[in-house]
């Protein structure tokens, strides 16, 4: 059975924003380390990889591999019923089709159970290699939301180069063209604002800006995002939870032949 | 742009 515990429903909402508009429905595979998914979208372009460590629950048990097939729509139903501040609690039996889910407010004096109707969902997981990338980016995770943001006026593609100098994203369509650079911050007083820059190799890659506008609904997850970037293979953008995990998108480039 | 690939042919 699993039975995991979060002081506030916030990250359990926040996390299904970061994923719903990617994935429909996905396997929860729960075992006593945690609580991982593997989702892609439906046209294949991008998979979605997401922790949380059993450590960042306060309890947490779960003693067999429990796959737990959740339609997200339908969660995102069951979770608009929680508090952001509520205690939430989250149970399923070894054998059940149900996930149970319960509410308590702060001071207890609320306590609310739902049930989500489990399914059966055939995933196929895909093996993500070990990559050493070329390029490192670290960066405001509000500053890479707001480039995507902007640049998506100007084409429904990104180019990404990255030199030791620094970070830019260019936009090309038929209004015009558009970019910004971000240089390497030296000594910055706000850590949180800082780009830092780990390169091998100089990197330039061409992407889809609609999965980028995907991913940045994690922002309020992190302060942060790390762009791992290397020539013709997918990016992995990396939002870390503090002391629970991440959320990993990876996004395949676009290739000429 | 050229063509958009798919992240299967990536990951297996």
């Amino acid at each position: 059975m699993l039975e995991a515990r979060l002081p506030q429903a916030k990250l359990l909402k926040s996390l299904l924003e970061a994923i719903k508009e990617l994935v429909v429905e996905c396997n929860f595979d729960c075992n006593d380390s945690g609580i991982a998914v593997q989702a892609m979208d439906s046209s294949h372009v991008a998979l979605v990889a997401l922790l949380l460590r059993a450590d960042g629950f306060d309890p947490y048990r779960c003693d067999r591999n429990l796959p737990l097939g959740i339609n997200l729509t339908s969660l995102n139903k069951i979770l608009k019923c929680a508090g952001n501040e509520d205690i939430l609690t989250i149970k399923a039996s070894d054998d059940g089709d149900v996930l149970n889910l319960v509410f308590e407010s702060k001071d207890s004096d609320r306590i609310s159970e739902y049930e989500l109707k489990l399914m059966d969902i055939d995933s196929e997981h895909l093996g993500i290699p070990d990559t050493q990338y070329d390029a490192v980016v670290s960066m405001s995770s509000g500053e890479f939301q707001r480039i995507c943001r902007d640049l998506s006026q100007i084409s429904d593609s990104i180019v990404i180069d990255v030199t030791k100098e620094g970070i830019k994203f260019s936009a090309s369509g038929e209004v015009g063209n558009g970019s910004v650079t971000l240089k390497q911050s030296g000594s910055v007083d706000r850590e949180d604002e800082a780009t830092t820059i780990e390169l091998q190799q100089a990197v330039s890659l061409t992407f889809s800006l609609k999965y980028f506008q995907y991913f940045t609904k994690a922002t309020p997850l992190s302060s942060r995002v790390v762009l791992s970037m290397s020539n013709d293979v997918p990016i992995l953008v990396e939002y870390k939870l503090d002391n629970l995990g991440y959320v990993r998108y990876y996004l395949a480039p676009k290739i000429g032949d | 742009p050229p063509p958009q690939r798919s992240i299967t042919s990536f990951f297996k």
